[in-house]
């Protein structure tokens, strides 16, 4: 099982297709590894973008230097993944 | 104890087995009413398997419904699996049901995508696309949402064999999306397409490849915001509704344009509630309620499709 300890996910608005643009880049640097679960597409719909652990510093460092409003959605991936494992687990005990 | 399709925890994620039984279950409990048709074999060699809910006729106007064409957002699968079950139990007690089956065929695929829920289940809980190699690269799968002939290639999907909105070599290279094809288009007589998909809480229809709004852009709009309205009522759950690339963006290749184009008229792409807080890992306390929500939405979908014969 691929493991996500202390990955989150980040709730991000793009102002303007520009921004948007910007943010999509991201997603083409191989080292940062992020995904987006949803894709920027502009002032009316936030982007919803997974970050590796590893790369949390680089990434929140680039969206607050870039002045991209953004709030952290998920905490900890795994440990969204561990309780809905254990409530597997418990609803077949 | 005789297995009883009741019997099993519609409040909880389950398994790729789990679920092929228990829809094993669900025919032995409603004879005459549910059959189980196999409509091909996944790259892994799956099978693809559909819950058709009939009456008897043939050829009649049918409604097709499938979940979990990306393995990853599970709710679509729990939710099926809750709707399937309502479906059946529900036909000769409510009056909508009653009169949708007495005249129409549902086909419900429940696991669109089984190689890929089975390796949530065993890998990698993000997985989303088909587990199929592609050529000339290190990474597997094609997004089986990007892959349908209609405007395929486009904006909003990705030529990137490595991106999760891939859209593969060529339309329906997938063979989980080429069962649905054939399916769609050897049966001849369906009407509605419903794609059920998470997160974000829409009611999406055609088109997507392109920002021109369909020939029955006005019907499906008031359609949608009826559908929305009475979802919106069980829980308070706030839908928002239109064409996919007017309320969320420019997407190629979609199932619902596709259908759209082949003639399917009413056909719509769910995006299931996340609550802003889960995206597509919501938690099994959710299954339920939001099962139960969406319920209205479809039968009022049904039933239009029943009530406006094309």
């Amino acid at each position: 099982q691929r493991q996500f300890q202390g990955d989150q996910v980040l709730r991000i608005t793009a102002r303007d297709e520009e921004q948007a643009a910007l943010l999509r880049m991201l997603e083409e640097q191989e080292e940062l590894q992020v995904d987006f679960w949803h894709r920027p597409s502009g002032p009316d719909h936030p982007a919803d973008l997974r970050v590796p652990f590893p790369s949390l510093g680089a990434v929140k460092g680039f969206l607050e230097s870039h002045s991209f409003p953004y709030t952290v959605m998920i905490e900890d991936v795994q440990k969204l993944l561990d309780e809905e494992k254990e409530a597997m687990a418990r609803s077949r005990r | 104890v005789k297995r009883s399709s009741r019997a099993f925890d519609f409040g909880s994620y389950h398994t790729l087995d789990e679920i092929y039984s228990w829809m094993d279950t669900l025919v032995e409990d409603h004879p005459g009413l549910v059959s189980k048709i196999r409509i091909g074999q996944s790259y892994e060699g799956r099978d693809l398997l559909v819950l058709k809910f009939s009456t008897g006729g043939s050829a009649r106007p049918a409604i097709w419904v499938d979940t979990g064409i990306h393995s990853r957002e599970w709710i679509s699968q729990a939710t099926g699996v809750w709707t399937a079950n309502k479906i059946a139990e529900e036909y000769g007690r409510d009056p909508s049901v009653t009169a949708l089956l007495d005249n129409m065929d549902v086909f419900l695929e429940i696991i669109a995508n089984p190689d890929g829920f089975v390796f949530t289940h065993s890998s990698d809980r993000l997985w989303r696309k088909t587990r199929s190699p592609n050529a000339g690269s290190h990474c597997l799968g094609v997004d089986p949402n990007r892959n349908w002939d209609a405007g395929f290639g486009g904006d909003g999907s990705s030529g990137d064999p490595c991106s999760d909105i891939y859209h593969g070599p060529f339309p329906h290279s997938e063979r989980e999306v080429k069962a649905i094809v054939d399916f769609i288009r050897g049966h001849g007589n369906v009407k509605s397409v419903i794609s059920i998909h998470s997160y974000s809480q829409m009611l999406l229809f055609p088109y997507g490849y392109t920002s021109v709004p369909s020939p029955d852009y006005q019907e499906m709009n008031e359609l949608a915001k009826k559908a929305v309205s009475d979802l919106a009522a069980v829980y308070g759950t706030k839908y928002t509704f239109g064409s996919i690339a007017d309320t969320i963006y420019t997407a190629a290749g979609t199932t619902v344009d596709w259908a759209y184009d082949q003639g399917v008229k009413y056909s719509f792409t769910l995006e299931l509630r996340d609550t802003g807080r889960h995206g597509f890992l919501l938690p099994s306390s959710q299954i339920l309620p939001t099962a139960t929500e969406t319920w209205p939405a479809l039968l009022d979908i049904m039933v239009h499709v029943l009530e406006h014969p094309y």
